[in-house]
């Protein structure tokens, strides 16, 4: 779409098309095709393939300061409380996140703080036994916040180097579901004496504007440090991250590609920008 | 929101009396945005524009005291007549037993939703048989097992066997224990993953389901089309369950499945527990669209 072709109204409307396809949402596609529109008349810009290159430029510097990698670990316990709505692929992107730290030669011991779902617990616990980790559980229906305390209090005992505490899903508008969650954070923050190292959102890269609630609900439930955006292999392009950088300032940190251990990326704006338009 | 929106643009207008075609077109630009935040794709909120266009130009609404009304309402019944009909029930084989099989996009809500109509379809009196063909989701056999314990119903599982060998294994199961339905759960999938979606196909050839519903949740994107466009051309679906619908997700995909497929929308999920399936409604989905 951006090669070998006239700089005129038609393609910019065409490039609406491609970011409003792309889940980028109506005001973030507006305000990149306007101020788009304005270098092209003022650099006077007349062959596509040029202003691909300023609007890709634009999308990273959209992401900057709102792509980072995960937080480098500084005390022990590393904590990572993991949230964010039924079915995103929090405990999947757990998994795959005990297996990257567990090749780093860390000690890691996963939190199975679900106990409300059908087979949450269990889930974890076969992630727990692929990756050769540590799992805290207690019964399904127990309170999510004696096992938030159990997990920290092990990995603090044990001299774990990392502790990722799984949360069950919940969509965002629930709000005695949210207060759980505030309650299950400041649980953890009492008992490791200092704020967790990483508080993540997973957000389904298919996800539409609903994203933009998701990450404003949650951000007053519990302080999200970074996104970990999921199933990036289909064919929707995540587009909602750009609104989620533009407006609430959360960056993306981690990408899953893929429903194996290894299928985990750090973030990266300029592949994800250039991809956009794939 | 669309209405206060509109009534803002409405009020602009209001010195002028009367419509002009002009005047129309900024109510329906409105409207393609209201649409649009809500997630409906964009091809068919074109087409959508389009089509309402042709009513809202006609002389009635021009000529009307109240356009913005008359506007509103042509939007309304176009969107739920797009929608189509209330269509809650379950397509039957003339031989039981039937076969249901839930298909459809990684956490979307199939084994719930599969929980769900097995509830449904015992308080009606049937007895169905839930099938575990997922073999690849860590403990997805077992989250079908809790849910048919907690339901009280029978949940057939080979283990991490072939799909098509489970499937036709449960429907001989079902036969001889005098199971009058079956509910397949399939894997979650990627509708570009070939192999996967071949799967489906295989099974599909081998037990003949009278009904194939592709679940799918209500906060998807634009990706939606894509979605329900290539399991519809796979599969020939029967019908689409809209998931997690007691969210605030505008639901917007319910218009694009709609569009693309033609395939009616049969239940919606409204809550995480067993009895949180219900009929779908167009009017309600289109108001909720329209915000
Ligand atoms: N293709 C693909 N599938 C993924 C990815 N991440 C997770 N999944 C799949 O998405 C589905 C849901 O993942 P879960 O990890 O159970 O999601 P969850 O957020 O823990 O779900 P709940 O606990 O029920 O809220 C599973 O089928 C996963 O295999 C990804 O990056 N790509
Ligand atoms: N609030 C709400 N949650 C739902 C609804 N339907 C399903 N869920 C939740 O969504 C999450 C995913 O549901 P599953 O039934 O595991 O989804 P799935 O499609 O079987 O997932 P895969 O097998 O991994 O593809 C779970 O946490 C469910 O409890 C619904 O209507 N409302
Ligand atoms: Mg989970
Ligand atoms: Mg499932």
């Amino acid at each position: 779409i951006m090669t070998g072709r006239k700089v005129d109204e038609e393609l910019f409307e065409d490039l609406e098309e491609v970011l409003i396809q792309a889940d980028c949402g109506v005001e973030t596609t507006l305000f990149l095709v306007d101020q788009l529109r304005e270098k092209a008349r003022s650099e006077k810009i007349t062959e596509s393939t040029a202003l691909k290159e300023i609007l890709v430029d634009e999308i990273i510097s959209l992401m900057d300061g709102n792509a980072d990698t995960l937080k480098t670990p500084q005390d022990k316990p590393y904590v990572i409380m993991v949230v964010g709505v039924n079915g995103a692929g929090k405990t999947t992107t757990i998994g795959k996140l005990a297996h990257r730290f567990k090749q780093e030669n860390a000690k890691v011991i996963l939190g199975a703080g679900d106990t409300f779902r059908a087979g949450a617990i269990e889930q974890l616990a076969i992630w727990a036994e692929r990756t050769g980790v540590e799992l805290i559980s207690h019964q399904e229906g127990s309170d999510p916040a004696a096992v938030a305390y159990d997990a920290v209090n092990a990995a603090k005992a044990r001299g774990s180097d990392v502790l990722i505490l799984d949360t069950a899903g919940r969509l965002q508008t629930k709000v005695n579901l949210m207060s759980e969650l505030s309650k299950v954070h400041r649980v953890c923050v009492r008992e490791l004496g200092r704020e967790l190292d990483e508080v993540l959102l997973v957000v389904d890269a298919t996800t539409g504007q609903n994203a933009l609630s998701q990450g404003k609900l949650f951000q007053e439930a519990v302080p999200l440090t970074g996104i970990a955006l999921t199933k990036l292999d289909g064919t929707a392009k995540g587009g909602i991250v750009l609104a989620l950088a533009n407006e609430l300032k959360i960056p993306v940190k981690l990408v899953g590609v893929g429903e194996q251990y290894e299928d985990l990326q750090d973030f990266d704006p300029k592949l994800f920008a250039t991809t956009l338009f794939g | 929101n669309l209405s206060s929106r509109l009534q803002e643009t409405m009020r602009k207008l209001r010195g002028k009396g009367r419509l002009s075609e002009k005047d129309v077109d900024e109510v329906l630009r409105e409207i393609r945005l209201a649409l649009l935040e809500a997630d409906v794709n964009y091809k068919v909120v074109r087409d959508f524009i389009a089509l309402v266009k042709e009513r809202a130009t006609g002389h009635d609404v021009l000529s009307s005291l109240t356009p913005g009304q008359q506007v509103i309402r042509i939007v309304n019944e176009e969107l739920t007549q797009l929608m189509g009909g209330s269509q809650a029930k379950l397509t039957m084989s003339p031989q039981a037993p039937s076969v249901v099989m839930m298909v459809g996009l990684q956490g979307a809500g199939k084994t719930t939703t599969t929980g769900k109509l097995g509830q449904m379809l015992k308080k009606q009196g049937h007895r169905p048989l839930f099938v575990a063909c997922d073999i690849y989701r860590p403990a997805a056999i077992k989250q079908l097992q809790v849910l048919g314990e907690q339901l009280d119903i029978p949940v057939f599982t080979l283990g991490e066997e072939d799909p098509v060998k489970i499937a036709a294994a449960a429907h001989r199961h079902a036969q001889s224990y005098n199971n009058d339905i079956v509910l397949i759960d399939t894997a979650g999938r990627l509708h570009v993953d070939e192999g996967l979606m071949n799967e489906l196909v295989n099974i599909k050839n081998e037990v003949e389901p009278s009904e194939i519903l592709l679940v799918v949740d209500a906060m998807t994107g634009q990706d939606a089309v894509n979605v329900a466009e290539s399991f519809n051309e796979q599969l020939d679906l029967g019908g689409i369950v809209l998931t997690k619908l007691d969210g605030d997700a505008r639901g917007g995909a319910a218009l694009s499945v709609k569009a693309v497929t033609g395939k009616p929308i049969k239940f919606i999920g409204v809550s995480e527990k067993m009895d949180g399936l219900e009929a779908f409604h167009p009017d309600r989905m289109a108001s909720r669209i329209l915000g």
